[in-house]
């Protein structure tokens, strides 16, 4: 599966659709603090069924949907969705072309979106696996977690190692 | 290595040391069991060239960071994963290292899609593309994809 | 603030919010005792310009340093130590904060010297006196002296 | 108290004499990572009292003495004495000069000495609490710290703040 655009509304500070493309090899983001650097990594992080807010900077999901500022509103729903390329056919599923997106209203409703169609949770999960994506903990890396690869338990380290495998 | 590391471990333990040497030009690093019998683990054990084996606590900010990167990539090479996010890992790096760092993420780009979020020079020289990100006085984000030339001139590189 | 801050604390507080406040340029920060009644405590509420309320995790990592050292200058202002080192506390800092930041430091100058530990251009360009640390192959340390206009142009400033 | 020099000589990875010369104001330290910077300021800490070593990131305090390298053999003494003008009387002793100075063997003895003569660990505390220099959480600030000063449980942060009153 090769990455090739996000598509993002409504989550977090990206109060207005923002699309971006991805190229392959390196993309460097950068920016000033505070301008939604991270924000954009977690909303890949997101979109790909991260189901635990902690791992977002949240407490609940419902803040993970545009707040307002001193001078907007808030917005009712996030949304973001991710377009694929998948013709190594690394997700087990007959398509070359994937978009894997996700939403989610104040009220708490959410729903996961495979090329347009609702799915389950559980769907979503399946699909990602199979490409290396769900719940993979090597794909988003912070500077807390640069330390916490070395600081884990050791017990724990295994298991994130074995999980790779 | 002890007989209990799964395949897998044992090729992560391969490559860790590989990369480790690459990136710290020199020096060796390995994972092994835990030393306590009552939880099956994994210590890591790195001596940076020149120095002499101690625990990680008593390497330095950015051997610590360079250490990470290591086995982080380590696992990426034997368990490629379609993308990776890294947010400012590259904050404690010097300037050598983060050329050595970049590099060394340029080896998995066959295989591996780097979205690197970052304000070091270095890391932005090593980039195939860029995004500036910013945020206008409403608190709301916005994007502006940068040609590489221009974003290097902008980053005064 | 609750009559419960000390002179101290509420001499804190006053200077937190100023200090956050030429860091951010704009924006607004204090102290507040913890709302849990069994913890006496202190809260930190702050929030950067042209943005809402929110808790500190919400903060991004450069903001979060940023307030953190708002923090601890108002703590130097009001109980001014001798000396104060600080080991690469302008890592996540992007430029025009490390400006701000070295700015900041200065103001404190006159109680306090500061001996900063970093890798950032700008924090250089503001200091009085540099020194180089670098280690030889022998795994040990020497400390080279070096005048400001040199350091400047090693560090490509 | 206006720090003057610090030497440093079989601290850690200074196994030989290192003299600095402190100027008013801003000093930077630059240089590699692992070439000591962050031992610098350790060096400093640990002269001023420090009992705990793990803010010297060791487990116990033999391991501050310069323990060899692949071509160096270990040292038996750790020495760090700081040149101080006291003109200010910020430390409470009549002296316009201090010189702080702290030992420690590898048989664990350790000695504390002001302008050359021993004095005890006690001592030496309460001289430099005078000058707001023991134990003060905010002279030696790390990148762990910026976080831990926003993330202490609000009970430790007014104790911390408290301290400094
Ligand atoms: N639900 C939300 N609604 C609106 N704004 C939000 C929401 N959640 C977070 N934000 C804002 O988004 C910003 C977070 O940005 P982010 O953490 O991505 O910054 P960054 O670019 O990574 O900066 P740094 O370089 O400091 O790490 C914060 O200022 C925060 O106020
Ligand atoms: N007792 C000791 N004897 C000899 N060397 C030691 C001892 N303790 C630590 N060291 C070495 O000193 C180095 C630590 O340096 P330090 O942490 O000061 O680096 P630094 O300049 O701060 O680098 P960074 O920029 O990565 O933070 C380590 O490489 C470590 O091996
Ligand atoms: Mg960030
Ligand atoms: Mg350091």
């Amino acid at each position: 599966a090769v990455l090739r655009t996000a598509t993002i509304v409504g989550f977090k500070s990206f109060m207005n659709k923002t699309t971006i493309e991805f190229a392959p090899g390196i993309t460097a983001i950068i920016g000033p603090n505070g301008s939604g650097k991270s924000v954009l990594g977690e909303s890949i992080r997101w979109v790909l069924a991260e189901t635990n807010p902690r791992h977002l900077r949240a407490k609940k999901s419902e803040e993970l949907i545009f707040g307002g500022s001193e001078t907007r509103r808030s917005l009712g729903m996030a949304e973001v969705v991710l377009h694929v390329d998948n013709s190594s056919q690394r997700l087990p599923i007959d398509f070359t072309e994937v978009e894997i997106g996700r939403r989610i209203y104040r009220d708490g409703a959410s729903e996961y979106l495979v090329n347009g169609a609702r799915v389950r949770l559980r769907d979503m999960e399946e699909l990602l696996a199979g490409a290396n994506l769900a719940d993979n903990p090597f794909t988003f890396i912070g500077q807390g977690l640069v330390d916490q690869v070395l600081a884990l338990r050791p017990s724990d380290r295994r298991l994130v190692i074995e999980e790779a495998a | 290595i002890a007989e209990q590391f799964s395949t897998t471990l044992q090729a992560v333990d391969h490559e860790f040391g590989i990369f480790f040497q690459r990136l710290f030009n020199g020096g060796e690093a390995r994972l092994r069991t835990s030393v306590d019998p009552e939880e099956a683990g994994i210590d890591i054990v790195a001596r940076p060239p020149g120095k002499r084996i101690g625990s990680l606590t008593q390497l330095s900010g950015g051997e610590r960071a360079l250490t990470a990167v290591a086995l982080l990539l380590a696992i990426l090479r034997v368990r490629p994963a379609p993308f990776c996010v890294l947010d400012e890992v590259d904050a404690a790096l010097d300037e050598r290292n983060v050329g050595r760092f970049t590099e060394a993420l340029r080896e998995l780009t066959d295989r591996t899609q780097f979205i690197v979020i970052t304000h070091n020079r270095g890391t932005i020289e090593a980039a195939d593309t860029m995004y500036g990100v910013s945020m206008d006085e409403g608190g709301v984000s916005k994007v502006i994809s940068m040609k590489l030339s221009e974003a290097r001139r902008a980053a005064g590189a």
